[in-house]
């Protein structure tokens, strides 16, 4: 475990519980894609197949469990909660999440590492995590005045995703039995990618201290 | 194995 693997699941962790804390204490979804949050909750299942049948660290499986757990309370409050439901922007909210899912399945069938259930399984979180900001993305331009904490939600994501392919390039270099690894690489690269025209935008309101506002 | 190498991440 490297310094910026540990930074990027730091800011992972913290872009989580920000919008946790949003929903819990504002008691309001407004800005946050149900789709995104589906897509996450999807993304999660699929990975961690083998939480309860290999053993990487304790560090690992507590995480995996947060990554689950709070995933799946999201998708509670903004599908089930009485009050904060009614906050969810639904008519915005209609990028057609479902076109993602089965490309990047088949995806995972064509191209992975190994031809087995697990494997094809991992592989399509892989794809799937890729593209899965972007119904949050397009939320995002079209309300375009963004409350602060979503804004800090995507951004945090977004860095996590930086820290990530810095975390790699480490490895690479740091570590002997690590290999290339172009399916996590190519996608990592591609998902951080998403977010460079978010960040521009994010990063100048924060210089300017104004509120984030996004061109439509 | 390397397999395990990029499992190992969340």
């Amino acid at each position: 475990m490297n310094i910026f693997r540990l930074a990027g699941d730091m800011t992972h962790l913290m872009s989580v519980l920000v919008l946790l804390l949003k929903i819990h204490t504002i008691k309001s979804c407004a800005g946050i894609s149900l789709k995104t949050q589906e897509l996450y909750a999807l993304v999660f299942a699929a990975r961690y197949l083998d939480i309860f049948t290999h053993y990487y660290s304790l560090y690992n499986t507590v995480m995996k469990l947060i990554f689950l757990g709070s995933s799946f309370s999201i998708l509670w409050y903004m599908k089930r909660h009485k009050v904060v439901r009614r906050s969810y922007d639904k008519d915005q909210d209609t990028f057609r999440h479902h076109f993602l899912v089965l490309p990047c399945l088949v995806l995972a069938l064509l191209i992975n590492e190994k031809f087995t259930f697990k494997e094809v399984m991992w592989t399509f979180s892989i794809y799937l995590e890729a593209v899965a900001i972007l119904p949050q993305l397009v939320l995002l331009q079209r309300t375009r005045n963004v409350d602060n904490l979503t804004g800090q939600y995507v951004f945090l994501l977004g860095a996590y995703r930086g820290l990530y392919i810095i975390n790699w390039i480490y490895r690479y270099f740091a570590e002997p039995t690590y290999s290339t690894h172009w399916i996590t690489w190519i996608s990592g690269l591609l998902q951080t990618l998403l977010y460079a025209d978010f960040f521009y935008y994010y990063i100048n309101s924060v210089k300017n201290n104004v509120r984030l506002q996004l061109p439509a | 194995s390397s397999q395990q190498a990029s499992h190992d991440e969340l």
